[in-house]
Order: structure tokens, then sequence, then C-alpha cells
């Protein structure tokens, strides 16, 4: 009320509450932040980092991404994907390192293993999805070679291809798959776990790395994400 | 619009930054360092209620149709944000995937009386 306002300092001059202490407000300020962030991006309590993805890995894959620029301290520069700063439903970009120690890695088929965290009944659309591989030759390179990407269905069945690359043979470089189709499958799912499978004919000697040694060379995949608005859809009756 | 220092009272924006290291954030936000979150405060007399910004609205609308009806005296303007930006954010989830996207309307650029 206006009687509120003026001549008493103690009083918030903008919503007539009392005043706190510095200490006190700079601390409601800080828990308001806090639950701000957790809440814009949908999580109940902050994410509990049991293992780091070693760095070498971080800054590979950040340098990889067209918008996260890794600066010569390590730091990123950041900037606002221009659609998704104007609308209220985000893009946003998620970057899954492979689990090169989960058993469909070990088991020798070019396994890879992808999880995701996914919020119950949200509906989410993949705008692009793409696979990231360093392969490189055990020998001398030669010749061309032929990859094929799998997604595997529970227990290894009813595999789907989705995408094939042919490549030049060389000592050791980054190769992408368009998996796009494959990964809206999995989120449209109620699966947790993305299961890919690498076949390669003309390049058996060829290596895909992702063992801890080699960290910076650990296999990634690149979504980008929006979630899918029901209501914008067009229906014809 | 007006930054917030010492000897302003009238509305303005105040800035407030938080590192992520200082609340232990540090391990699971990649990036930016910290969070400009910024805030509005401040007196809004009658003479700057109505300034620009999301009070040439609806808000406009209701408030001067309550000026002209003689209400005003009830009613205080409001200091709050007239332009914010979106805050980019690269983190990790709770499957260690790393995240990155922009939420629109988290750090205040400017203040105004509705």
């Amino acid at each position: 009320s206006p009687e509120q306002h003026g001549a008493d300092e103690s009083r918030c001059p903008s919503c007539g509450m009392p005043a706190l202490d510095k200490g006190s407000e700079e601390q409601l300020l800080t828990e308001i932040a806090k639950q701000q962030i957790l809440s814009k991006l949908h999580l109940k309590e902050r994410p509990n980092i049991t293992h780091a993805v070693p760095r070498a890995a971080l800054v590979t894959a950040l340098r990889k991404l067209h918008a996260g620029r890794v600066r010569q301290d390590g730091t990123l520069e950041l900037g606002n994907t221009p659609e998704s700063a104007q609308t209220r439903d985000p893009a946003y970009e998620i970057v899954s390192f492979a689990d090169t120690d989960h058993a469909d890695s070990a088991a020798g088929r070019g396994g890879l293993a992808f999880q995701f965290s996914k919020e119950r009944g949200q509906s989410l659309q993949i705008l692009q999805s793409t696979l990231w591989l360093y392969v490189r030759a055990a020998e001398a390179p030669r010749g061309k070679a032929t990859a094929q990407v799998y997604a595997a269905g529970p227990g290894g069945a009813n595999r789907t291809l989705l995408g094939q690359k042919q490549f030049e043979v060389k000592w050791g470089r980054w190769h992408t798959f368009t998996v796009t189709r494959g990964v809206q499958a999995f989120f449209d799912s109620g699966d947790k776990r993305l299961r890919l499978e690498l076949e390669c004919q003309g390049c058996q000697e060829l290596a895909v790395l992702g063992s801890p040694g080699n960290s910076s060379h650990q296999p990634f995949l690149v979504a980008q994400v929006r979630p899918r608005d029901e209501s914008h859809a067009i229906r014809r009756r | 619009s007006l930054s917030c220092g010492s000897n302003v009272s009238l509305c303005c924006k105040k800035d407030f930054y938080i590192k992520f290291r200082d609340i232990q954030w540090q391990d699971w936000i990649i990036a930016p360092e910290g969070y400009h979150m910024n805030y509005c405060m401040g007196q809004c007399p009658q003479h700057l209620a109505g300034a620009p910004g999301i009070a040439s609205s609806f808000h406009a609308t209701v408030f001067n149709q309550l000026k002209a009806n003689g209400i005003h005296t009830a009613i205080n303007s409001c200091c709050v944000p007239i332009q914010r930006r979106p805050l980019s954010i690269v983190y990790f989830d709770s499957t260690h995937s790393i995240v990155k996207t922009d939420i629109p309307d988290m750090i205040v650029e400017s203040c105004g009386c509705t």
C-alpha cells in the first residue's frame, strides 16, 4: 500500500516487504537463483556427479560442436542459438559419451552404449543427431572402407541400419554418421540406453578408439533436441 | 534504464552475480562460470509510471484505465524488468551427458516502471 512506501526506508520500495539485512538478502537471492536454474532445466535437484568425464574427451567433443568454442585457457565461449533464444521451448544440444566399460562395448562387436536421462511423459523432437567416431588404421592405410551403424534391439535382436558411410582409410581421423532417425526412435521408446553396433567392410584392421587410455578419442553422440509442442500439431478432420 | 548506485533511489537495475564455484556447482556446470542474475529495485513515482517495456501492453492499458477513473491513488507503480536476455549454459545431466541449452529471459538487462 502507498503508506508503506516513501519515507519509510526500512521497507522495500517495490513490494512493501520488510527489508532484509545484507547477508540474509544475498543468501535469499542465491537460493532464488539456484531454484530458478534448476526449474528451467527441469531438474528437481542438482545432478550428482559420481564420475567425471575425462577432460580430454570433453574438450574434444566441445571443439567439434559449432557453438561451444574452447578458449586457450580451457574455458568456453558461449553463443546463443538465435532460434532457441527467442522461443519459449528452446532447442538444446546433448553430448553423450559412449559407455566404454559397458558389456556391449566389451563384446567386441563394435558395440557402443549411450545413456540419456528422460523426463517422464516429455515428448522430444530430434532435430539432428550425429555419431562421432575416431577411426585409425593399425597398419599402413590403403583404399576405401564402408562402415555401417546399426541400432540394436533388446538382447542384440532386430537390428536397424541407421547409416552407412564410405571413407578413405587414413592413419587416424574423426568420422561422422547421421543417426537422427534411430535416436528419434529411441527417444520415442521407453528405453534408457541406446545401443549402437558398427560393422565395417574393408576395414577389419581399423580400430574404433574408445578405451580409457584414449580418452580424447572417446566416441560420442551429439543430438539437437526440442520439446515437441503437441498443441501446434495440425489435424485434418 | 538506471543502474543502481549508492545514491539512486529510483527504479534501477541492481547487479547480482553468482559464481558457481562459490555454491559448489562448478562440478556439474561446465560453462559459464557464473550467473548474472540481476534484479530491479527502487521507487516508481507516478510520473515514471508507464515507462516503455512490458508496460506498453496489457498492463499499460489496465493502469491507464485505473488512472482515468481516478483509482490510481490506491495503486503503486512497480519496478520490474523490461528487458531480459537468455542464459546459455553447458552442464552435465544425471547420466553424465553434456547438455547445452539457452534458457530464455534469465538475465535482467534493464528495469522500468509499470
